[in-house]
């Protein structure tokens, strides 16, 4: 595997913060994570209505979904496993790497 | 241009830096290699000048890629883009009237420690790999470590932050070196070009203010004209306007730098998508990215040799 398999299991989520409320308790969380921002690129720009991606690592999906759900948060999983799809962006390469 | 290389595909720094030495033996009418310095772990900085080698006095357009290391679409445009001006300098009026009337500096991968890092150890790495003597935290944003507004909105002063804007100004030998560079050329060099990813937007200043610049004008019909060409290739729709207000206010950027440094026209590319795949875009898509990226520099690069 590439990277060693490290993104096994990791996310990239979408959301979009629908109030002031809402947009501190993400900050909250997503510091406490230390999950990794795609867009924007720092937790400083998020505010309502900023689209938001982030890169979730496999055991931090397991605390931050059940949260995002139960504090009634949307969100779209726009890549399920990060791994997968690493392989795919470069798959002539690590084909050839496998050769 | 060099046979056998394959531009739909990813590309490690080695590879790039090869590719660019193969040019250099190959194509010395139309292309000469140097290094501007070495980056934090040393490694070469290394400038393509692509145009009709003239003694005349020409002007020149700047084109960086890869300030940000995970945003791998960048390097893939910047190769792209010399391949295609080699490719049809001869059979294109436009590209034979660009490359006769300017330079073009390139430098195919701007922040080389962090993408090479980003190939060995962390996909998503998006800064230098400078240490910092206080925090285990390595590197700085590489586009908020110039000296303009430097470490105001936008950016912060810690080291572990993705944003974090270094020590002090220009701290990063990369930023220091093109920095250096520019200044050296601001009376001959007319167009900055940066290459980022992704968001689809089309940028220029201010960065770090919601305030309009002196030429407003001009910019903004060659945004406008270079937006509509690239749309015109696969109909790909790019966002375009002023940094601060079309995607967020930052400081320290190398687009504000150039600018307030005089050059007139400088722009900040964020290419695609719009997060579907994010910085992990197919390089089934390096194609179409590419070409329509092509139309839209081609457009500015026009609008630079006609008067505005």
């Amino acid at each position: 595997y590439l990277y060693n398999n490290r993104y096994a299991g990791d996310k990239v989520i979408r959301l979009v913060p629908g109030s002031d409320k809402e947009t501190q308790a993400l900050k909250s969380v997503f510091h406490q994570l230390k999950v990794d921002l795609w867009q924007p690129s720092s937790l400083s720009y998020i505010s309502e209505g900023t689209v938001t991606d982030l890169r979730v690592p496999r055991n931090s999906s397991r605390v931050l979904l059940p949260y995002l759900q139960q504090a009634n948060i949307q969100y779209t999983i726009l890549i399920s496993d990060l791994q997968q799809v690493i392989e795919k962006q470069t798959g002539l390469r690590s084909s050839r790497n496998r050769r | 241009s060099v046979p056998g290389y394959n531009y739909e595909v990813y590309h490690s720094l080695k590879e790039i830096q090869n590719w660019m030495y193969q040019l250099n033996k190959t194509h010395s009418d139309l292309i000469h290699m140097f290094s501007i310095g070495k980056s934090y772990e040393g490694r070469p900085l290394f400038v393509l000048k692509l145009g009709k080698r003239s003694r005349r006095y020409k002007r020149a357009v700047w084109i960086d890629c890869g300030i940000h290391a995970r945003e791998w679409i960048g390097p893939a445009f910047c190769q792209w883009f010399v391949k295609e001006a080699i490719k049809t300098y001869q059979s294109d009026p436009a590209m034979r009237r660009m490359l006769n009337q300017l330079y073009f500096y390139i430098m195919p991968v701007f922040n080389v420690d962090g993408y090479h890092f980003s190939w060995t150890d962390d996909r998503f790495w998006r800064k230098t790999r400078s240490k910092n003597s206080k925090f285990r935290c390595h590197g700085v944003d590489a586009n908020r470590n110039w000296k303009v507004k430097w470490c105001d909105e936008g950016a912060s002063f810690h080291p572990c932050d993705d944003t974090y804007c270094g020590p002090f100004p220009e701290s990063e030998p990369e930023v220091k070196a093109v920095a250096h560079f520019l200044r050296k050329r601001r009376k001959q060099i007319k167009a900055y070009l940066s290459f980022h990813a992704y968001a689809q937007m089309l940028l220029y200043p201010y960065s770090y203010k919601y305030a309009t610049i002196p030429n407003f004008t001009c910019v903004e019909s060659a945004a406008y004209k270079a937006v509509n060409a690239l749309q015109s290739a696969y109909g790909i729709r790019y966002r375009y306007g002023p940094a601060s207000s079309t995607l967020y206010v930052s400081s320290g950027s190398s687009m504000d730098w150039a600018y307030k440094n005089g050059i007139p026209y400088a722009f900040a590319f964020e290419l695609r998508d719009t997060g579907h795949f994010g910085f992990l875009l197919p390089e089934a898509l390096i194609k179409p990215t590419c070409t329509e990226t092509m139309l839209a520099v081609k457009n500015i690069t026009m609008h630079l040799l006609k008067k505005c």
